[in-house]
């Protein structure tokens, strides 16, 4: 089982959105995928279907409690798993801010699962912040996929990106992570902005920005409040079209195809 | 001076957008504004104009230490100044995490700050999150005016922001605090998406619930780059126009007209 992190601490830039998407299209593709709910906002747990309240989150896991093998549930798409959020998980940053093994609390549990995971890939959708939950993630996965909106507020945002996982696999908890790919999204064809930021990603960081560039597409904002990804509530869209691409790339650099 | 938090931890909903401009067209009527730059992100920073690096956070204050009156910077604009975010300020979360007061913080050390700040308004940008940043924040201001991006996503945020404050509230440390208004932002009028959000809005919460919508207008996300407001970038752009009449029923609402 291969664990990647959709995180960018920027606000809004399409993590949730990528992590449940891209998961659904890797599932029709005949990939085993577990999606890690990692925010307690609970976006992921709620796009597909499921309330938060009523579910057992990664929350005690976290802190050494529970069997994390126990927690996946089904979602309304074979092949997809989700693990949970529910608002236990804003207790995290208070219960494990000053315990100085926090970055293993997330990393052994998941490296202990991986021997016995019936998963192809764990998507964990990240919260938007520079908090313990984040960095917890990026010290337990083994690669890293940036969402990055086509808006010069989430381009500067990746330069912190970058340093932060430096800093992370200098811990010693996670020396193998790495950036495994850069997503850009909601990108609008019309504005000069959308064309800047694609620009000044594919130069500074070219080797690893996916060519698929997902655009903006009101289906992708509806489809959230019917409980279902892309591929069950509009899959002519072109937010459908895109995301099916992106899948293919992600299989194709993974070595699947 | 009144202390208003533009807070919402959906990520990208237009909180430094917001916290920003509005602070750009008080300082143009005349209002003396500090804005106060609790993300580490530094967006708020960025926009204005400054270099994070240079200069010194809130986040000495926050411990105990130094004077928050030498800590405002002037910005390009007159009567809008600022209190500076950097890097620091991620230590917060761990620093104070496990700390019993941390709630009083932030609230303590404004507080004192009111009597003798020449000031008339001071804008609090939060970071997105559900950590200790946006609780001081919370615990630290009079009112809460929270961006709701005009997507289902950010319309479910809602409820969670209202109950957070009511258990800011009975935590004793700022019982007064109130949600002051709910500004509405991005909206694309040629969806439908947009008029439901704005029209759930409108039924859950019409009495806070600004009239001014903000529409989506590429000058708003162009700006940044340039480390402009609106009112310097693009003053005849819709954006500019937005926040122009947003910043008139917002001295309407504070009886300064
Ligand atoms: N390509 C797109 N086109 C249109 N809307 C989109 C697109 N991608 C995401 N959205 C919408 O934009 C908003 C932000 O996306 P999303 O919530 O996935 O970002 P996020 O990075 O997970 O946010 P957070 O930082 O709060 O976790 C959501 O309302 C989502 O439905
Ligand atoms: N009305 C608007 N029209 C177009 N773009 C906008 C508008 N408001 C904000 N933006 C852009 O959308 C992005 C998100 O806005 P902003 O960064 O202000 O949100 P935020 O809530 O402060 O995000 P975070 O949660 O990361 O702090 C930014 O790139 C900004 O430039
Ligand atoms: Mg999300
Ligand atoms: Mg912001």
């Amino acid at each position: 089982m291969k664990i990647v992190a959709l995180s960018n601490h920027k606000g809004g830039v399409g993590k949730t959105t990528t992590a449940v998407n891209l998961g659904a299209y890797l599932a029709r593709a005949g990939q085993k995928v577990l999606v890690l709910d990692l925010d307690p906002q609970a976006n992921a747990t709620e796009t597909l279907g499921l309330n938060p309240e009523e579910h057992t989150s990664i929350y005690e896991t976290m802190l050494g409690q529970g069997d994390i093998s126990r927690l996946p549930v089904a979602t309304n798409l074979e092949n997809l798993h989700l693990i949970p959020a529910n608002a236990d998980l804003s207790g995290i940053e208070v219960d494990l801010g000053a315990d100085e093994h926090r970055l293993a609390r997330l990393h052994a549990p998941l490296q202990n699962y991986k021997a016995i995971a019936p998963y192809d890939y764990l998507l964990i959708d990240c919260p938007p912040s520079l908090g313990v939950l984040m960095t917890c993630a990026l010290a337990a996965a083994d690669e890293i996929v940036i969402p990055v909106q086509c808006e010069y507020l989430s381009l500067i945002g990746l330069t912190k990106m970058v340093d932060l996982l430096n800093e992370i696999r200098a811990t010693g908890v996670n020396p193998g992570v790495v950036i495994e790919g850069i997503v850009l999204t909601m990108a609008d064809g019309r504005t000069n902005l959308t064309e800047e930021v694609i620009n000044e990603v594919r130069q500074q960081m070219n080797s690893i920005a996916y060519d698929t560039v997902i655009p903006r597409n009101v289906k992708l904002g509806e489809a959230p409040s019917h409980g279902k990804t892309i591929l069950e509530y509009a899959p002519d869209s072109k937010g459908a079209e895109a995301y099916e691409t992106l899948c293919n790339e992600f299989l194709q650099r993974h070595g699947a195809v």
